[in-house]
């Protein structure tokens, strides 16, 4: 999973 | 983008919007928790600074944008335009005991150690615990503002829907955010007492009044 995808949150 | 998110950052939005309606309409913010709002600043603050070179939708740099204003301007009216009405004697909540554990863990428990993860780790742990000087300030007065005690139960409610919303991403995508869910639930955990004396009084069409 890249760090990007965990931060596409609020 | 599912349904639970969706509505989560709503009643995000919502219980922001509570507010400043609330300060601006009795040109007043007793009862509001100023260090609560800085904590959520700070929160903003240090988790958005990823808007300048992540870009993930207009719909998320929208909300980014509209979370850290807001609450900058929360911040202004308090302390600015209707300073005298906010008591700080009731504040009293030493939000050291939110910010250090906040570093520690941040320190300890973060997806890789940039100055971006750690800030966007602190931003989580710190946000868990933001509501507590408001608690405490609701605890220590007894009562509440009808919607101030709405604008706390908004901000429960958008915390509590990330949680089906973590499990249904795990569940259609194979995603993952340990960090967020654990943070998550202990901050939902923090508004269980809150949830339920808003059951059995405000929902009841009392005043809000802690036993």
């Amino acid at each position: 999973q890249k760090i990007e995808d965990e931060h596409d949150e609020l | 983008m599912n349904i639970f998110r969706f509505l989560a950052d709503l009643s995000h939005m919502a219980s922001i919007v509570i507010l400043i309606l609330q300060i601006r309409k009795t040109k007043s913010a007793a009862g509001v928790s100023y260090k609560t709002q800085f904590l959520y600043a700070l929160v903003f603050v240090t988790r958005y600074i990823d808007i300048f070179f992540h870009y993930v939708s207009l719909y998320n740099t929208f909300m980014k944008i509209f979370f850290v204003t807001s609450t900058i301007y929360i911040l202004y009216l308090m302390r600015v335009q209707y300073k005298p009405s906010h008591d700080p004697n009731i504040d009293t909540f030493r939000i050291e005991y939110i910010i250090a554990p906040s570093a520690v863990l941040a320190l300890i428990i973060n997806h890789g150690y940039t100055l971006y993860e750690i800030l966007w780790s602190f931003s989580v742990w710190l946000e868990s615990g933001a509501i507590l000087p408001q608690l405490f300030m609701l605890q220590r007065t007894g009562e509440a503002e009808t919607l101030t005690v709405h604008y706390i139960f908004a901000l429960g409610i958008y915390r509590l829907l990330y949680i089906p919303n973590w499990i249904y991403r795990y569940v259609t995508e194979g995603r993952v955010e340990p960090i967020a869910f654990l943070a998550s639930l202990i901050q939902t955990a923090l508004y269980s007492d809150f949830f339920y004396i808003y059951y059995t009084k405000v929902m009841q069409g009392k005043k809000f009044e802690l036993p």
